[in-house]
C-alpha cells in the first residue's frame, strides 16, 4: 500500500525516526532522550497529519505489531516504544545502535 | 457552574482522585503507583465521557491552572500530574498525605 511504502521509505531514509503525538509526554520523552544523546531524530506527529494520522498508525500496527505511539526505528529497524529506548539507554546499547546507524 | 461543583464535590468526596485518560501512560504509571502504596483512587476518565470529557478538562485548568492529565487530588487538595507525584512519592511524602486524607 502506498502508506506502508511511505513509512519504508522514511524509516531506511532516516537513521532514528520517531512517529510521535504533540501531547504525548512519553512521545515527548523519548524525543528528549535522544536529544541528550545528541541525536536529531526524524519526527512524524500523528496527530498532525489530519485522517492520514489514524491511517499511519494502523499501517505501523501491521508492520511492527505495535499500535502505540512513540514508535520508535534505528537504522531502519524497529526498536519499539519509549520504555523499550529508554531500557536499551540504560543498558548502554543505544548509543553504539545509533553510531552503527550513522546517526550521530 | 455545574461541572465546577460537579468536580468540587467529586474531590472533597474521595480522599483519592485522578483524572485520566485510558491511552495516556502517564495517567496509567500514577493510577498503578496508588495502588503500589495500596490507595484505590476514584478514577474520572475523560476520553469516556463524550463532550464532557473536554468540558471538564477545561474547568478543571480554570480551578487548578493544569490542563493536562493525569490530575490529582489527594485529600480535596490539588497535587499536579504524574512527575509532581512521582516526586512526592519518592521523597516520602506522598504516603503520609494519604493517610491525612484517610484513603489507607
Ligand atoms: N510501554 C509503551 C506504552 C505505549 C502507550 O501505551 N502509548 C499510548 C500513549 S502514552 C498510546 O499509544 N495510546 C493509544 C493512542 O494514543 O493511540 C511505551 O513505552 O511506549
Ligand atoms: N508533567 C506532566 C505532563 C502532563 C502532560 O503533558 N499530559 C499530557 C498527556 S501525557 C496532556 O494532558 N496532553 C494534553 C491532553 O491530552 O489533553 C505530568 O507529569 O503529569
Ligand atoms: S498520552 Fe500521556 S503519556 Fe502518552
Amino acid at each position: 500500500s502506498r502508506l506502508e511504502e511511505n513509512i519504508k521509505k522514511t524509516v531506511s531514509e532516516n537513521p532514528v525516526v520517531v512517529y510521535s503525538k504533540t501531547w504525548c509526554s512519553y512521545s515527548s520523552e523519548v524525543k528528549s532522550l535522544f536529544k541528550r544523546v545528541g541525536v536529531q531524530p526524524f519526527v512524524i506527529e500523528l496527530d498532525e497529519l489530519g485522517p492520514q494520522g489514524p491511517q499511519l498508525q494502523k499501517v505501523l500496527e501491521r508492520l511492527t505489531g505495535q499500535h502505540t505511539v512513540p514508535n520508535v526505528f534505528i537504522g531502519g529497524k524497529h526498536i519499539g516504544g519509549c520504555t523499550d529506548t529508554v531500557k536499551l539507554y540504560r543498558k548502554g546499547e543505544l548509543e553504539p545502535l545509533l553510531l552503527k546507524a550513522n546517526s550521530k
